[in-house]
Parts: C-alpha cells; sequence; structure tokens
C-alpha cells in the first residue's frame, strides 16, 4: 500500500509544489519509489521536471474527469523511480463539472485503492483553493501536509483548513492526519520569528521539527528542471528537504 | 464613470491583495474615492483592514450568486473615501455554480455598470485562480493590473494570462488592457535581477515603471488591520506604491 501526502494549502505561494518535488526527490535518494501527481492547473510541478505543461495527452484530468486507470497516466521522469502524472490547463474546469456527480470527493481515493501501484509514496501538488480537486485530495490522503510561510494570511488561512480537514474525516477519510510544515523562513526577520513561534505555541506536534529556510537555489531549480537535491546537492534547501523526508518516514511508522 | 482595475494572476503569492489595498490607500491620498472589491475566498484583503471575513452579511457573493446591487453591499472603512465591498468563503462554489448562465462572465461588468457609483476608482482583488471569477474581473476592468515576482513559475503564468486577455477582449471587453507590476524584487538577488530584465525586454512599456521592493513592513501592516501608507507612512512600500499610483493616474489619462 502506497502512503499518500497531500500537500496543500489555500493560501498562494507558500511553497507547495517546492515541497512536493523536494520532498518526492529526497524520498527516492533514500530508496523508495515515488510518484508525484500535479493536480494543479498552473502545473509548476510538471514545469519543474522540464516538461511541457499541455503537450501530455494523459494527465491527471484524465484521471478526475475521465476515469483513465492511474497505471496509464504515469511517465517517467529523467530522475530514476520519480514518476509523475502531468497536469494541464484543462484540470481548472473540474471545479466546474465534478461537484454535480454524486461522491465526487472520493474519485482519487477511489482511482488510488483500485490500482496496485508499485510506488512507496504517492504526493499529491494541490492547487491554492479549497475546491473540488482539494477535496479529493483530502479524501484520497493518509497525510496532509500543510506548507505555512510564517506570515499572516498564510497563518489564517490554516483556520479554513482546520474546518476541511473535519469535513473530510467525517465524511470520506476518517484516519486523515496533518502536520504543518514551516517554508521559506528569515530567521533575521522579526514577524516570521514571531508567527513561528506562535504557530508551534498553537499546533505543537503538529508542526515538523524541520523547519525550510529561504534559499534561493530552490528558485533557481526549476529553472534548470530538476528538483534542488540534484540541481544543487549541498544547498541549504536540498539538506532541509532530505532532514524533512527522513522526520516523514519515522512519522509514517508511527501511523 | 469609475476607472475599474483588476489585480489578477492565477500564480499564487505574488502580491495581489497588497497591491489591491497598497494602490487603494495610495490613490485616496492623492484626493481619489475608491472602492475596494475583495474577490477571494481566502477573504485577504476583508482582513488586511481588520474586518472578520465572513460577519459581514452581504458579501462580492451576494453581487456575483445572488444579484444584489453594488451599492447596498459597499460598506465604510476605517480610512476616510476607502469603501470595501467584503468577501467570504462562499464565493468558492460561484466556480461551480456561476458557469451554467448564459453570459455568466458578464455579471460583474454589469452590475458596475448598472448604478453609478460615486468612485474615482474600483480595484478588484481576484483569486489565485482562472477560473469564473477571475473572468467576470477581466470583463469588468478597464486595466488588468498582474502583479508578478521575478521568479520563474510567475513569470511563466503570465503565458496564460495573455490568453485569457485575447479570450476576453473577443468576447466581453475589447478594449481592456493590461500593466505587468514586478512585487517583491529582492535586487540583490541574481534570479530577480534576470527575471526582471527579461520581464522588460519581453513587455516593454507593457510593465509599470514602478517597482514595488522587498519590504517587511508589508508583511506588518495586515496584523495591524493597516494599508502600509496608514501603518508606516515613511517605509519604502509606502513610497514605492505612492509612485506606483501616480504612475497609474498619468497611464489612465492617455487611455
Ligand atoms: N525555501 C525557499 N526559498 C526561496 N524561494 C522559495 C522557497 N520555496 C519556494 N520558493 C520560491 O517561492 C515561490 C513560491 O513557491 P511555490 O510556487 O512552490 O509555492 P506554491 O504554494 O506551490 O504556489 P501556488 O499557490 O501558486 O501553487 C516560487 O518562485 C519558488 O521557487
Ligand atoms: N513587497 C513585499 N515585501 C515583503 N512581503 C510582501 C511584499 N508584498 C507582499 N508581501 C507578503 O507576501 C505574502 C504574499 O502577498 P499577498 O498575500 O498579497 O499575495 P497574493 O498574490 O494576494 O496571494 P494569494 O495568491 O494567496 O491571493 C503576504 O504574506 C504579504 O504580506
Ligand atoms: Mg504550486
Ligand atoms: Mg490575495
Amino acid at each position: 500500500m502506497s502512503k499518500v501526502i497531500a500537500v496543500s494549502n489555500e493560501k498562494g505561494g507558500v511553497a507547495k509544489t517546492t515541497t512536493a518535488l523536494s520532498l518526492g526527490a529526497a524520498l527516492v535518494e533514500l530508496g523508495n519509489r515515488v510518484l508525484l501527481i500535479d493536480l494543479d492547473a498552473q502545473a509548476n510541478l510538471t514545469l519543474s521536471l522540464g516538461l511541457e505543461p499541455g503537450e501530455a495527452e494523459l494527465t491527471s484530468s484524465s484521471i478526475m474527469l475521465d476515469a483513465e486507470k492511474i497505471i496509464n497516466v504515469c511517465r517517467k521522469t529523467d530522475i530514476e523511480n520519480l514518476d509523475l502524472i502531468p497536469s494541464s490547463s484543462r484540470i481548472e474546469t473540474s471545479e466546474q463539472y465534478l461537484p454535480v456527480r454524486t461522491n465526487y470527493t472520493n474519485i482519487l481515493q477511489q482511482a488510488i485503492r483500485q490500482s496496485s501501484l508499485p510506488y512507496d509514496y504517492i504526493i499529491l501538488d494541490c492547487p491554492p483553493a479549497l475546491g473540488a480537486i482539494t477535496r479529493n485530495a483530502l479524501a484520497a490522503a493518509n497525510l496532509l501536509l500543510i506548507p505555512t510561510q510564517a506570515e499572516y494570511f498564510s497563518a489564517y488561512a490554516l483556520r479554513n483548513m482546520m474546518g476541511l480537514i473535519r469535513r473530510t474525516r467525517e465524511s470520506d477519510n476518517p484516519n486523515l492526519s496533518y502536520r504543518i510544515l514551516v517554508t521559506m523562513l528569515d530567521r533575521r526577520n522579526r514577524t516570521h520569528r514571531n508567527i513561528h513561534d506562535q504557530l508551534r505555541s498553537t499546533f505543537g506536534s503538529g508542526v515538523f521539527n524541520t523547519v525550510i529556510e529561504m534559499d534561493t537555489k530552490l528558485r533557481e531549480s526549476p529553472i534548470a528542471g530538476q528538483p534542488i537535491t540534484h540541481y544543487k546537492a549541498a544547498a541549504r534547501g536540498s539538506t532541509q528537504y532530505r532532514i524533512l523526508a527522513q522526520e516523514l518516514i519515522e512519522y509514517a511508522k508511527e501511523t
């Protein structure tokens, strides 16, 4: 059984895509087989692996809208043991077409459960919204990883997310757990330090110990079409996402 | 006739809300009457003026979904001549309910045209998506202001936006013009400098001369529930958004 990790936050620009890619690559380095699923119409995860969004015939929309089997949509990337289901702008239409179907929030969960996939981890990159796609991701996930900047709007977004977690547990996925990941932290910045402290005191063990700090190499690696661990193996971002991967594996063992 | 400015970018976290608020406040300082309309389910613009999202009975959803008159939904803020139409999470449902209506992209344009509003400028804060709400904003706007970080994903998002501008001009709003605003710039950062140069050489006069640089005071002001111009009048962010307001007024005279 693959462990499914949804990476989601309604707030935009908090490093959802950067985290999905970097964590996936770090898990592969530790000997795991990983599938990344790009669920965002922006297709930034697809782009960050050097692929041209919109070129692939089968994408995550094929699964969500056309009931295509997951195994038919997976494709290899340049990184051994890191596969991808690409996205395209078509997935934007699922916010309109999915909610009219009964049990529309279970589509992804069923698609994953019905196929015996050869992956240790499946990582879902979500769009910055709490619509039909994100609900599907939460219903399908064992763990919800919430990248959060130590800033006011990003911390505030956690309030809506806690409500969606509760609703998802009641309707589709009683065992859904969550963990907050503090991203893009600038330790020299007073607002960042204050809000970081508040997050830890409010959420306690609901926050990963690992923190991802600002590292400009994380801005550069998508331009090269590679995860940070391959682009600059010794960068601070690579180190911190590797530590995150280890903490995640430990956490997955307990649940 | 009010000048309508839509602030939109599919990419998340590029300072759409910060720009809508700061520009609005700077235009008020220059003697204009300004209405801010929060069209995002996150309701960050509402929050940044010290209001509790979800508390107001009438919101932007009332206009988009219930055909409520704009004049009935406007409310005063603590800032003289700066009014607000708040948002709530309900507006998320418009991605599902609007597209089934004929001419659904004209709802906001018609609502604005049918009321003679006492504002010099109306500023629309959009969600990080190119769905039904953003299409309404582009159809209603005289100018589309596109906040853009000098980073790879943000610059890439301009490609989809150019397509949507073309489609909007063909279907709803032939006179829609656009301007890119470079935001959150760190001049010491090589990626930022490179992409900034590329944006100017690609888009030429389609980019505002004014640039908004990183300024941590812009992170602090929403916590205080005030625009930067009121929170720290002498901050770099205040100065740069005031310069932007002046450049915008000049530009509006020409079109
Ligand atoms: N630790 C970091 N240090 C510096 N830059 C970072 C870091 N993490 C991410 N970035 C950059 O910040 C921007 C936002 O990150 P990213 O696009 O991954 O966020 P997102 O949450 O996926 O955004 P969206 O809401 O649009 O999907 C990107 O340009 C990315 O390269
Ligand atoms: N020039 C700046 N310097 C420093 N921080 C900034 C600047 N502009 C915006 N910010 C901060 O960056 C974050 C993103 O800005 P903001 O929320 O306005 O972006 P947005 O595009 O509206 O995001 P979303 O896509 O979620 O709606 C916020 O925490 C904001 O306070
Ligand atoms: Mg993303
Ligand atoms: Mg915003």
